[in-house]
Formats: C-alpha cells, structure tokens, sequence
C-alpha cells in the first residue's frame, strides 16, 4: 500500500459518493447512462468473486480487511445505482440517448480474456474479463455525453474523479515496479487503454468547467 | 508463472 494507491481508491469512493449524492439530489438520473452503469456492476462482481472464497487459509492482513470492506463498498454501491435507475428514478432515464452496443463491449472482452489470461481457471478468466472490461465500461457513458452534447456540473465531476482515479493508478504501478519489482501486464495495458479514453473529457473539463463554464461539446 | 497468483488491488 502506498499513497498512489491509497489515494486513487479514495478518489475512486468520491467518485461513487458523488454519481450517488447527483442522483439523490436532482432526483434525477438524467444523463447517466444506465449501460455504463451496469458494465461497472458486471466488473465488480465478476472480479470480486473471492469475497466468497474461504479466506481461513490466506493469511490475514490488514490489506486483506481493507480490500474486503471496499469490495463490498463496490458491488453494494453499483447494484444500489443500477436499483435508483431502473426503479425509483425510471422516469428521468432517456433509454434514447444511451444506445451504446455494450453486447460486443461484453464478448470482445470474454475473448480477450480467453485468449490472454494469466491461467485458465475459471476464477482468472472471469477476473481478466473484469479488467478488461473495467478498461471500456465508460464507453457508453462517453458515448452519451457526446450525444447530448453537454453535461450538468455535477456528472463533470464524476466522471472527472472517475478517470482521475485511474490515472492516479498508473503512478501506483510505476511506484511498485521500483519498489516492489511489480509487473502486472494485463492491468497495465488495460489501465492505459482506460486512461487514455479520458483524454478528450479531461480536456474539454480543464478548459470549460474548471473555469466555470458549463460542460458543452465544442 | 508465479505459483499463486494474488490479486492484492482493486
């Protein structure tokens, strides 16, 4: 653990306690897309699978507690988003402007994952589907947003803090390769695939809304 | 490859 670390999954928690705090405040769902949404619990669950492993053997340490507590922070919080979407605020959900094709997100990632995995257990494909497709959820999302053309301040922060928190990972990595001799291709090559697709927002975030613009496609 | 892979982030 190191402050790169510490800090991104902090970041990342923000990053959830906002989507939460846009949602319950405008009492709206409105330009949130619900695909996204839905890719992120698919991630969280598929990776987070050794919540249900016996952890009687594995030595307990206090890296394990915390990582199990955000885990559940994680499914919990993505399954609770996806219930406020479809149910309690349904009505501010436009079905029209999120029409991204997540099904060849989902089966390009199945095969990456088949394909390129550290073992083939079931437990390690699914957890390589999960980065891999952790790598791309935020596509519909973007996707969206360039169809509406424009975003309320408070969706700007999220998925600012969302992508922030990724690219913040990335420092982490470099930090563990020289301190720890660290290597983890798979999570590399999709962490920057992730970052990078982030580019463009964090452009258009730096010169509109940090400068108290609305957030509106050039 | 390592013989136990742990998977310690997030």
């Amino acid at each position: 653990m190191n402050v790169f670390r510490i800090s991104a999954d902090l970041l990342h928690l923000l990053s959830i306690f906002i989507l939460l705090l846009k949602m319950q405040k405008t009492r709206s769902v409105a330009g949130i897309s619900f695909k996204t949404q839905l890719l992120y619990t698919i991630v969280f669950i598929a990776r987070y699978l050794d919540l249900f492993e016996s952890h009687a053997e594995k030595s307990f340490e206090l890296v394990t507690l915390y990582n199990i507590v955000m885990k559940i922070i994680f499914i919990s919080s993505s399954v609770y988003t996806l219930y406020l979407m479809k149910k309690k605020f349904r009505a501010t959900y436009d079905p029209n402007t999120d029409t991204f094709r997540i099904e060849y997100l989902l089966a390009l990632c199945l095969f990456l994952a088949l394909m390129f995995n550290y073992r083939f257990t079931v437990m390690e494909v699914l957890w390589t589907f999960s980065i891999y497709l952790e790598a791309v959820a935020i596509l519909p999302q973007l996707f969206m947003l360039s169809r509406t053309g424009e975003a309320e301040t408070i969706t700007t922060h999220y998925l600012f803090a969302l992508g922030f928190y990724r690219a913040i990972y990335l420092l982490n990595w470099i930090w563990r390769f020289h301190m720890e001799d660290y290597v983890d291709w798979i999570v590399w090559i999709s962490g920057a695939v992730q970052t990078a697709l982030y580019s463009d927002f964090f452009y258009i975030y730096y010169k509109k809304v940090l400068h108290g613009e609305k957030f509106v496609l050039p | 490859f390592r013989d136990s892979i742990r998977h310690d982030e997030l």
